[in-house]
């Protein structure tokens, strides 16, 4: 959902 | 990871790099926004609570705790330092902490897309890093003079997430199930802002003259 694939970012 | 995350986290740390050695090796923050630097370190601590629960990469782990330790160093530096606290223009660094906190915070209660505390914090830091530099780019407006490292470092900062919009556009189109609305749309504002400092900054370079900043 939204937010969870940016979480592999910084 | 692409090429475009890979080099935008470069210039990320390029531009604290940059920004340490201005710090130590001149002994002096004269034109940094102490405010700046302090929201950012605000959100490296909201957005990076999740850096032993939710492993990524070695990568990872590593770039957030360069990120954590070297923006609470310069936020000591300035704050604390004997020399280096005399350098700090504390009467130009007005902008109010309020006014970027207060928002980001009524928008992360807004939109948060799960109400745990770490997604409500996550998502407070994304809101907030969109507009943190703000204290900055005031502050160099007021600067007279202002030197190389200061306008390298804000410039570096700018290019970082130039960048990130490239790596979103890239994952956009390479993976499945990448839609950030959020996070984009954060990071476009966040950039936007540095538009106007770009455009000063190289007419400067191309001109071969001292960055100013009008006012």
């Amino acid at each position: 959902g939204s937010g969870k694939a940016s979480k592999d970012e910084l | 990871m692409n090429v475009f995350r890979l080099a935008g986290d470069m210039m990320h740390l390029l531009s604290i790099v940059v920004l340490l050695l201005k710090i130590t090796g001149i002994k002096s923050c004269r034109g940094i926004s102490l405010k700046t630097q302090e929201l950012y370190l605000l959100v490296f601590i909201t957005r990076y609570l999740d850096i032993f629960t939710n492993f990524v990469s070695l990568y990872n782990t590593v770039m957030k705790l360069v990120f954590l330790g070297t923006s609470s160093a310069i936020v000591y530096y300035m704050r604390y330092d004997r020399i280096i606290k005399l350098t700090y223009d504390k009467e130009q660094d007005t902008f109010k902490y309020l006014l970027l906190v207060a928002p980001s915070a009524v928008l992360a209660l807004a939109t948060s897309h799960v109400y745990t505390v770490l997604e409500v914090l996550w998502t407070f830091s994304i809101y907030l890093e969109a507009v943190a530099i703000m204290p900055q780019l005031v502050l160099l407006q007021r600067t007279q003079n202002i030197d190389n490292l200061t306008g390298n470092y804000v410039f570096l900062l700018g290019s970082y997430r130039g960048l990130y919009i490239l790596n979103w556009i890239y994952r956009f189109f390479t993976e499945k199930h990448y839609r950030q609305w959020l996070v984009w749309t954060c990071g476009v504002v966040q950039t936007i802002i540095y538009c106007d400092f770009f455009y000063y900054y190289f007419l400067s370079w191309q001109n071969n003259e001292k960055l100013a900043l009008p006012a």
